[in-house]
């Protein structure tokens, strides 16, 4: 049962392609499955970039409202966030690699694009965005992750989003706040105007019996590299990175304040209320980053204790 | 072999034990700390 | 100016096949290449300029056939009929030959670049046949004679990282001495005497102080490597270490860390050298239980393998 989601179907996936359920309702798709190794891959692809954005394609199927990535491939292109479809750069490089999969047995078509956005969260930007709805348009059904490698570390867990854009001029219905994420004061704009355009997918995980056996097997060594590694030095620059950013959203905040505290009684109570919010939210960012730093100062001080 | 391997494991203790370790070290911890007092 | 050329070409194949390369080189040298009365194309003109570098190197005249050479890399963009056999015949020949002039003149690094380049050329197709795995395998050691003479530092290292990284040098003879000077251990007198036996006899001249070119890289890396073990050492005990007197010792060490190759200070009242590394002490903690995490692994593994 367990290994019953690898096996690909090609009539049903036919089926599926010819009813084309997408395309009467733009929420259709709701949830992501991804394969361990197809995670792994990504991750790792994500994290050689370092400050670079890189992209690569997935491959899989779906069933029903739920994206199955199978595997996925790094593509030879760099810098994503600099211009609109830069897979156009690697077609070629494409059509051939998934040429190639299907005569070694990987049957699944590319169901979507992942790329990284190091150090400023998963979220989609205008220009995510415009590739997206042109994957949409043309090579549905298609889907965007995004993984962020260095908040992946810092937090200890992967952080990764599943998109999907609306099409043009769709108002989607009000959806409940998602998750609260730092955002970099430099991406807020872009991060405020597109935030409409999209929306994200539940995503969760899924490993082969093999895979299981495996990384029970790894996780017998997995924890040399726990012991041995230290956040506190390999995220210094991002720290940093972090903290300057906080600093720059207290002195926005700051002034605004200052004005609603000598006018305040001009300000009606839903802009004192905006105010309040934007403390919150840096409080909530500084709480995060320092909790982060006790992680890790935590286990350099019982590394001292065990080993020196 | 296993008495021997053990013994030598045990002669790497402490793994370091440097002026220089210990100043660096306390340097992160008051560094850590510094961010917490900050944050509250 | 056709016909003293027609007789200079055969004057210097009969030279040729007398093995009096110099000769041969020199009286293809008078053929004006640049004479305003007869069009020459490129490719003519870099085939003799390369022929005529080559024979220089026959004879060991490296300083001739590198003015030739530096004339034929004018040349080699200009040459229209580069996709043809005979243009990827003469391409190779002049990197060959640029390569083999850059050994001869002591580049080793530069050599063992272009070298590993040469290595790599197994696709390339000359008359439908691919290029000699023999003539492979031989630039490669040759890349990996010449990485080991480089001076020691952290360029050499990066070139030691790639060779030692590439699958095919693991079955070379000359590869367990590469091992050792990757991973910066202090190489002893009989494997260097043992590698000395392949080199040629450039490689191992003499040098101004009496010392021949594989001392003073040998020395240099032992060097490197006792600074890697050391916090400090005194000249005496130093000189000791490399088997040379502590005076040269000092020298040799002054050098190096004048050229930036090393970093350290040199306290000549007390005769000793302390040495500073750029690792610092955290990220050497690190290493340390990476290493006392994986004696552990192995303790527990063999107390199951032997059911303790």
């Amino acid at each position: 049962e367990v290994d019953a989601i690898f096996k690909y179907d090609e009539v049903q996936q036919s089926a599926i392609q010819a009813q084309k359920p997408w395309t009467k309702d733009p929420h259709y798709f709701k949830h992501v499955k991804v394969s361990a190794l197809a995670l792994l891959k990504m991750a790792m692809h994500c994290r050689s970039g370092g400050n670079l954005e890189v992209m690569g394609m997935m491959q899989g199927k779906t069933v029903g409202d739920t994206f199955i990535v199978m595997d996925s491939f790094a593509l030879p292109v760099e810098g994503t966030e600099t211009r609109v479809n830069a897979q156009a750069e690697a077609y070629e490089y494409m059509v051939e690699f998934v040429q190639t999969s299907k005569q070694v047995g990987r049957l699944e078509n590319v169901v979507g694009w992942y790329h990284s956005h190091p150090g400023y969260g998963c979220w989609m930007s205008g220009i995510d965005c415009s590739t997206q709805m042109l994957n949409q348009q043309y090579q549905e059904p298609f889907l965007a992750i995004i993984i962020d490698p260095i908040r992946t570390v810092a937090a200890g867990k992967v952080e990764i989003g599943a998109f999907r854009t609306y099409p043009e001029g769709y108002k989607p219905p009000d959806e409940p706040a998602s998750e609260y994420q730092t955002i970099p004061l430099s991406k807020i704009e872009d991060f405020g105007v597109h935030a409409k355009q999209y929306y994200s997918l539940d995503v969760s995980f899924f490993k082969s019996s093999l895979d299981s056996s495996l990384l029970s097997l790894l996780w017998n060594k997995y924890w040399v590299n726990t012991l041995s590694s230290s956040p506190l030095i390999g995220n210094r620059d991002f720290v940093a990175g972090q903290i300057s950013d906080l600093a720059e959203k207290l002195e926005q905040a700051d002034g605004q304040l200052v004005h609603s505290g000598r006018a305040g009684s001009f300000f009606t109570p839903a802009e004192r209320k905006k105010d309040d919010s934007q403390l919150t939210k840096i409080s909530h960012d500084a709480t995060k980053m320092t909790v982060e730093q006790i992680k890790d100062i935590t286990s350099q001080v019982i590394k001292d204790l065990l080993f020196n | 072999q296993l008495a021997r391997q053990i013994s030598s494991l045990v002669r790497q203790l402490p793994t370091v034990d440097t002026k220089q370790f210990k100043q660096e070290f306390l340097m992160e911890y008051n560094d850590a700390l510094l961010m917490v007092y900050l944050a509250s | 100016e056709e016909q003293v050329t027609t007789i200079r070409e055969s004057l210097a194949n009969v030279y040729e096949g007398g093995e009096e390369w110099s000769k041969a080189a020199q009286i293809l040298g008078g053929i004006d290449l640049d004479s305003g009365n007869r069009i020459l194309d490129a490719e003519y003109k870099l085939g003799k300029c390369v022929k005529i570098a080559r024979l220089y190197l026959e004879d060991d005249d490296a300083v001739k056939a590198e003015a030739y050479i530096k004339r034929a890399s004018f040349l080699l963009p200009k040459d229209k009929n580069e996709s043809s056999d005979e243009g990827k015949v003469l391409a190779l020949q002049y990197k060959v030959c640029y390569a083999r002039i850059l050994d001869a003149k002591r580049r080793f690094l530069e050599a063992a670049l272009r070298y590993y380049e040469l290595s790599q050329h197994e696709n390339v197709e000359i008359s439908g046949q691919k290029v000699d795995e023999e003539e492979l395998t031989h630039a490669l050691a040759a890349s990996i004679t010449c990485s080991i003479l480089a001076a020691a530092g952290p360029q050499r290292s990066r070139v030691l990282a790639t060779l030692y990284k590439d699958e095919r040098c693991a079955s070379l003879p000359v590869f367990a001495i590469l091992e050792k000077v990757y991973l910066e251990r202090i190489l002893r007198k009989a494997e260097v005497d043992a590698f000395s036996e392949t080199l040629q006899p450039h490689q191992i001249a003499t040098l101004a102080d009496g010392s021949t070119v594989l001392d003073r890289a040998v020395t240099e890396h032992n060097l490197l490597s006792a600074s890697k073990l050391y916090k400090n050492i005194s000249f005496m005990e130093l000189g000791s270490l490399l088997g040379i007197d502590a005076n040269k010792a000092e020298k040799v060490a002054a050098r190096m860390i004048t050229e930036e190759r090393m970093q350290g200070s040199i306290d000549q009242v007390e005769g000793i050298i302390h040495f500073a590394n750029d690792v610092e002490e955290l990220a050497q903690w690190d290493t340390q239980i990476q290493s006392l995490c994986m004696s552990v692994n192995s303790v527990l593994d063999l107390m199951a393998k032997k059911q303790v």
